[in-house]
């Protein structure tokens, strides 16, 4: 005997199994069905596609989709993974994953190392450094002469750069968050622990039933 | 100059995703 009643629930294009998801990641399945209630708000707050455009990121960033910001973008295309130009809602929770208080420290030093490679050289090179500092500097209107940013520049790459080769790889950036754990304090979300709390009714569209 | 640069670039907004949870 079958019951009368089928739920049919329209999924979005990159959505991913939350079962899969939370294997994958730091999060529950109960965690992944709420983020899902995230992602539908994000995604559909300029086109309903289910996909967020970056317009859509700056958007719930800065409640502005035309600002630009250079961490903002490095962020988004650290998100999308396929680099297809739309964050979808595997890579969007595998993403956020990193942000978990639970995440390895590591994940989350590569994840900002990768993010500080403006290039993508695989190196951390001076002018890169100097550059987000400068981008730093415009967004936040504080205003030091060529001669400072120069000076914290030199300081903080030769503390760094202890090969002395002129770039900071990922064993040097590693023993400087170590010595600085400060410095990744952004890359961890409290938040994402209460992810539940925030969606509830992520209850009512969830497919998968939970013992945990 | 006591300051690290990447200390100073991690205050940056757009490395603050606590905002996409916030109720728009």
């Amino acid at each position: 005997m079958g019951c009368c009643y089928s739920k049919k629930v329209i999924r979005t294009p990159g959505y991913k199994d939350p079962t899969i998801l939370a294997s994958e990641t730091p999060f529950t399945v109960s965690e992944v069905e709420a983020l899902y209630e995230l992602f539908k708000k994000l995604s559909s707050a300029i086109i309903n596609d289910g996909l967020i455009h970056k317009e859509e990121f700056q958007l719930a960033l800065f409640r502005n989709s035309k600002r630009k910001n250079l961490f903002a973008d490095r962020i988004f295309d650290l998100f999308d993974i396929k680099r297809n130009g739309v964050i979808e809602f595997g890579e969007f929770v595998r993403s956020l994953g990193v942000f978990h208080p639970n995440a390895p420290v590591e994940d989350k030093i590569k994840f900002a190392y990768r993010l500080y490679d403006l290039k993508q050289t695989g190196f951390i090179e001076r002018a890169e450094l100097k550059e987000m500092v400068l981008a730093l500097l415009r967004e936040s209107d504080i205003v030091l002469s060529d001669d400072v940013v120069e000076a914290i520049v030199d300081k903080t790459f030769s503390e760094a750069d202890t090969k002395g080769d002129g770039k900071i790889d990922l064993d040097e950036f590693m023993d400087m968050v170590k010595n600085h754990p400060m410095l990744i304090k952004n890359m961890t979300l409290p938040y994402l622990k209460d992810i539940t709390l925030a969606f509830p009714s992520f209850i009512f569209n969830a497919e998968v039933e939970n013992i945990e | 100059y006591n300051l690290n640069a990447f200390d100073i670039i991690s205050y940056s907004e757009g490395f603050d995703l606590s905002a996409l949870f916030e109720e728009k």
